[in-house]
């Protein structure tokens, strides 16, 4: 464990918090994509598949379950809560994410680190956990004002794959040990995706401005 | 085996 994973892993769970506050308290979830919550949780679900075969530590257990329960919690407020539900914006959360899971499944299959069952269900929630925002960015240019916990939730989501980037730089250097390309590039390329929303994000806090993105 | 130390990350 390194400061630049720890930041990663506590940026990660504090947007699923605000994300849950958001919705927990004030019962909205306007401005929120279902797809992306979605996808979430098929990427968490296939990458923790062995969550209960093999043990890491108690903080990479304790960590799994809070992210399963949040993102599969998170979808079922949004479908089932009858106050909730009324706030969620289907007529704009218009993105066909079953589309992407198909060619992140093919690309999977194709490259992968190792043909097994859990390397390549692991490598399709890399790839699919790279794309997973796609459906929130496009609600949010069709969002006209964005408040501010979900700006928050997509920068804090966007900023921990970034930590984690850094992450993977340190262990390159420091350990013999270090994570496969297949991770670098899908990390990548899921930070290059919020590189947008980055530029708005910081133009809005510097101009103290609410939070808009050119549609 | 090699699964789990090559995936010890979140």
């Amino acid at each position: 464990m390194n400061i630049f994973r720890l930041a990663g892993d506590m940026t990660h769970l504090f947007s699923v918090l605000v994300l849950l506050l958001k919705i927990h308290t004030i019962k909205s979830c306007a401005g929120i994509s279902l797809k992306t919550q979605e996808l979430y949780a098929i990427v968490f679900a296939t990458r923790y598949l062995d969550i209960f075969t093999n043990y890491i530590s108690l903080y990479n257990t304790i960590m799994k379950l809070i992210f399963l329960g949040s993102s599969f919690s998170i979808v079922w407020y949004m479908r089932r809560h009858k106050i909730v539900r009324r706030s969620y914006d289907k007529d704009q959360d218009t993105f066909r994410h079953y589309f992407l899971m198909l060619p992140c499944l093919i690309l999977a299959l194709i490259i992968n680190e190792k043909f097994t069952f859990r390397e390549v269900m692991w490598t399709f929630s890399l790839y699919l956990e790279a794309v997973a925002i796609l459906p929130q960015l496009v609600l949010l240019q069709r969002t006209r004002n964005i408040d501010n916990l979900t700006g928050q939730y997509v920068f804090l989501l966007g900023a921990y794959r970034a930590f984690y980037i850094l992450n993977w730089i340190y262990r390159y250097f420091t350990e013999e040990h270090f994570v496969h390309w297949i991770t670098w590039i899908s990390g990548l390329v899921q930070t290059l995706l919020y590189a947008d929303f980055f530029y708005y994000y910081f133009q809005s806090w510097k101009n103290n401005v609410k939070l808009e993105l050119p549609a | 085996d090699d699964f789990d130390d090559d995936h010890d990350e979140l």
